[in-house]
């Protein structure tokens, strides 16, 4: 099974 | 205050058909660069990042930052009132709440405009490092969509497969699987119908088709669309946006629990 990532997790907020 | 003349003002009605079902409110924010957004659905999944330079639009007037909220969905609503071959200007005074698009026809002999509310929107602007991608994917824009719709109506995710053969694009679903192997076919006299296939190692991911399908909805923006992979970051799907800048949507992966 999978789940799905997330953007937040590879990109940092600035 | 800001004013943007674009004259092939379908450049506009196309990006925002390709954004609006996937972001809902979004900041457009003007400077010297350009006209640009970043902005992310509202389950964090995806991101979708435009750039429209300031040497793209016929005149180009922002004499200072200028972040303006949009619901993307009213944006829509009156950029379809203007016509495929209108010139669409983007105006605003400085600390307006609304925005105007005055729309004029290629003769001169229809000019029109509507004015929509801005809202305040607290966006959260991300940092997209430069990266070294493992596979990088150019392939008619068209193939993509197609190859998208097609896998949609058998599975929920697509398996992104890069390795010297070609890029492999495959799934499963109830009714069985399907897969779509893609080779690098660079014959072809147009170079926009032709596929290249940059591998510096193989690379093999899963995403969920319901985006991929949505980002689809650029395709009329761009003959070629790049697809960027790497097994550490999200995909990047990109569309240029011809002789202005591009529009580019990165997808985070299923990841194995």
């Amino acid at each position: 099974d999978s789940k799905q990532g997330n953007i937040l997790s590879f990109f940092k907020k600035v | 205050m800001l004013e943007l003349r674009l004259v092939q003002g379908s450049l506009l009605k196309k990006v925002l058909e390709s954004v609006k079902d996937l972001v809902t409110d979004a900041n457009f924010d003007c400077s010297a660069t350009g006209f640009s957004l970043q902005a992310m659905d509202s389950s964090h999944v995806a991101l979708v990042a435009l750039l429209l330079r300031s040497e793209g639009f016929e005149h180009y007037r922002c004499d200072r930052n200028l972040s303006m909220g949009m619901n993307l969905n009213n944006m829509s609503k009156m950029l379809k009132c203007a016509g495929n071959d209108d010139i669409i200007t983007i105006k605003a005074d400085d600390g307006s709440d609304t925005v105007t698009f005055m729309f004029e026809s290629p003769t001169q002999d229809k000019i029109a405009d509507f004015e929509m509310k801005l809202m305040d929107i607290d966006s959260e602007h991300l940092g997209i490092p430069e990266a070294e991608y493992h596979a990088i994917v150019r392939m008619p824009s068209a193939e993509f969509a197609r190859i998208c719709k097609d896998l949609s109506s058998i599975g929920d995710t697509v398996v992104i497969s890069v390795t010297k053969e070609g890029v492999k694009f495959s799934t499963r679903g109830d009714i069985g699987t399907a897969n779509i192997v893609c080779r690098q076919n660079t014959s072809v006299d147009k170079p926009e119908e032709s596929t290249i296939i940059e591998m510096n190692e193989p690379v093999s991911l899963t995403f969920a088709l319901r985006y991929m399908n949505s980002f689809t909805k650029a395709t009329p923006l761009a003959n070629s669309v790049t697809i960027s992979l790497s097994s550490e970051l999200p995909v990047v799907v990109e569309y240029k946006i011809a002789e202005m800048g591009y529009i580019r949507f990165y997808l985070a992966p299923k990841i194995e629990d």
